[in-house]
């Protein structure tokens, strides 16, 4: 999280610190879902085929519940039973986070308290968290100045219109066929150093549903030219609140 | 002098017959039927010379040590005494004829030829039943209560309860053994109401199916031999059940009924060698036997048609009210039932019944229970209620809501009825510290 400030304990109670490929983010959903990026699991470039999600489900670490990166070690990981990759998530197209999503189920449900809560998911009805402008919160262990943050650090940031994105990204992007979805919304500043960054990847974009008082993810960290130069893309949840109850809820 | 051999009949003819007899003669026959019969004699032919009284010829019958008569003459002879159709009967098996001929049948000095007689007689069966027919005192039949006559015999047998003896005379009372089956019936004591033989030892046994029991009632009049200062001395009457006595009874008071609870009862009757008492009479009847009255152990057992008596083969259900289940011991019934047996005891021992307990309710993950009324109290009608560790979990329950009774059967179910506990489930985006920003 670049230009960010410290978590307090509580304040992002569902933020899960995972390390499969290096560090990611996610988020607890219930108490034994963590909502988090398919490219933190299975990165571009690198095959399902070698080595099988059971594999890495194994492998998986999971840690919830603390602010501090030692002290969530100290405490445990949970372990993985099953990881759900999205289906149009393509791994050998590098330019492509279309479907970047992914459920892990945790082998034990988490006892939920002060420093361990799920964030909700968005109501179908409403867009409105995603109009340019709507402030949202990104939480996160990834970089900040250089290096992997040792403790959460959250920053505020607003969703912009695609339109938008779309332009800037043009602009950018050269002849890199990098790809902006309907799938995807975009998030940020373009002169404010404030941002995402590597190691955030899979955290959740938050808003405060003032209706209801919750805060509820409406992205998920996925990908971004460079770090706080322009805007961060993330993963647009509402288009996949079908997938991911169908595989919550069957469970 | 010929003795007849003996038959059942035969001919007797005078000496020479149908000649004319000789003269000086003396001929004498005994006629001999087999015992059990008499001599019946007729004379098909008689032609003797007449005399007065029969002086000069003569047949001299006798029998039984008597003389049936002297006869003499010819059919229609004023003089003499002509036997005609007459029927001379023994009364024993045994007869005598005697002839006799002077030394002349002349009459005014005609000869007259005398035929003589030819006589038939006859075996007939002895009625030695009829005293009438005894030939002398101590020949008449002894027996001593019944005589039967047949052709030739007799026999004789004695009166219910005695037993011929050996002499084929004599009766004793025969009363050893008496064996009563029926439901209901009397018993008495030989020749009741007349007074009772000596040297008795009578065993009369009652035995009914099991199940039954016997009860006597004595009939007037009750009359034993007793003694003013030692109880029943000489006659006793014993009543036995299952062969224990239960009553010793003699005098002229007639006891009390006596309900044996017993199926097999024996009534001995002793008598010594004297005595003069009109013995006793019984009636004997029987009722199923009963069982004592069942009665609740606590104020929670029902017992379903609570019947006033109950007898062999009744039974009764028992049950608890509701919220209290049926014990025997340690054991939970599911149901109860108890037999009254033969013996009048029931088959089973009434059981008890304890409140239902539901035991401890089942543990709400992320959450807890607590006792509405009484602490720890899991028994029947007591309340719990479920809640779940707020604020990170909210309970979700059934229709039934989240309080829980303890039911009849065991189980602790919500207002309607269901068992299934509530669940807690997860609050999402609430976070107890959420992010706040001060500066603007």
């Amino acid at each position: 999280i670049l230009g960010g400030k410290s978590a307090g304990r509580g304040n992002f109670p569902w933020q899960a610190l995972t390390t499969i490929h290096g560090r990611g983010g996610g988020a607890l959903l219930g108490d034994r879902w963590i909502l988090t990026a398919a490219h933190i699991i299975i990165p571009k470039g690198q095959g399902e085929n070698e080595v099988g999600l059971d594999q890495l489900a194994e492998d998986a670490n999971v840690f919830l519940g603390h602010t501090s990166v030692e002290e969530l070690h100290k405490m445990g990981n949970h372990p993985v039973r099953r990881i759900f990759i999205h289906p149009d998530y393509n791994p050998e197209d590098e330019y492509n986070f279309n479907g970047d999503i992914a459920l892990l189920e945790l082998k034990y449900p988490v006892t939920l308290g002060p420093t361990v809560l799920p964030i909700c998911l968005p109501d179908t009805s409403n867009t409105t968290f995603y109009e340019d402008g709507h402030i949202g919160y990104v939480s996160g262990f990834g970089v900040e100045k250089n290096f992997l943050s040792n403790d959460l650090k959250y920053v505020s940031l607003p969703a912009v219109a695609r339109e938008k994105c779309q332009s800037w990204l043009d602009s950018k992007r050269g002849d890199i066929p990098i790809v902006f979805s309907e799938n995807m919304f975009c998030a940020g500043f373009l002169t404010v150093k404030q941002d995402t960054c590597q190691g955030d990847s899979g955290s959740v974009f938050t808003v405060l549903d003032t209706q209801s008082g919750r805060w509820v993810a409406t992205g998920i960290v996925s990908w971004g030219i460079g770090c706080a130069e322009g805007y961060g893309f993330y993963t647009k949840v509402l288009n996949y609140l079908d997938w991911i109850k169908g595989i919550v809820r069957e469970d | 002098s010929s003795p007849v051999p003996s038959r059942l009949f035969g001919e007797i003819r005078s000496p020479g017959y149908p000649k004319p007899y000789p003269n000086n003669n003396i001929s004498t026959w005994d006629i001999r039927v087999p015992k059990g019969y008499v001599v019946k004699l007729t004379f098909r032919y008689f032609d003797l010379e007449p005399s007065e009284s029969c002086f000069y010829d003569y047949v001299k019958i006798k029998a039984d040590k008597k003389n049936l008569g002297r006869y003499c003459g010819q059919l229609g002879s004023t003089t003499g005494n002509h036997p005609g159709r007459k029927e001379f009967v023994s009364k024993g098996n045994r007869m005598h004829l005697a002839f006799h001929s002077d030394f002349s049948n002349d009459d005014n000095g005609t000869v007259i030829p005398y035929r003589g007689f030819l006589a038939y007689y006859q075996a007939v069966d002895l009625d030695e039943c009829d005293p009438n027919n005894a030939a002398e005192e101590d020949e008449r039949p002894q027996c001593q209560h019944f005589c039967h006559n047949y052709v030739g015999g007799y026999f004789c047998s004695c009166r219910t309860g005695y037993q011929l003896q050996s002499d084929h005379h004599s009766c004793k009372v025969e009363c050893s053994s008496e064996l009563y089956t029926e439901a209901s019936g009397y018993l008495s004591s030989p020749e009741y109401p007349q007074p009772y033989p000596e040297d008795l030892q009578c065993n009369y046994s009652i035995r009914l199916p099991k199940g039954l029991s016997i009860v006597l009632s004595f009939l007037e009049p009750f009359e034993i031999d007793d003694h003013q200062q030692v109880y029943c001395p000489y006659d006793q009457l014993k009543i036995q059940a299952r062969g224990r006595t239960i009553g010793e009874f003699c005098g002229k008071k007639s006891p009390d009924s006596i309900e044996t609870n017993s199926n097999e009862v024996d009534i001995l009757f002793l008598t010594d060698e004297s005595g003069f008492s009109r013995g006793w009479k019984i009636h004997y009847t029987s009722e199923k036997i009963k069982c004592p009255q069942p009665v609740p152990r606590d104020q929670f057992t029902i017992i379903r048609d609570l019947q006033p008596v109950y007898e062999f083969q009744d039974y009764f259900i028992a049950s608890c009210k509701t919220g209290y289940k049926l014990m025997e011991g340690n054991q939970t019934l599911l149901s109860f039932t108890a037999v009254c047996q033969a013996d009048g005891t029931w088959h089973q021992s009434m059981p008890h019944c304890e409140i239902v307990n539901c035991g401890n309710p089942a543990d709400l993950t992320n959450g807890a229970f607590s006792y509405t009324n009484k602490p720890a109290d899991n028994t029947y009608q007591s309340v719990i209620t479920y809640r779940c560790n707020e604020p990170y979990y909210h309970i979700v329950t059934g229709a039934g809501g989240d309080r829980f009774t303890c039911s009849p059967e065991g189980t602790w179910m919500d207002g309607n009825g269901q068992v299934k506990i509530p669940a807690c489930l997860p609050v999402c985006g609430k976070p107890v510290n959420p992010v706040i920003s001060v500066q603007r």
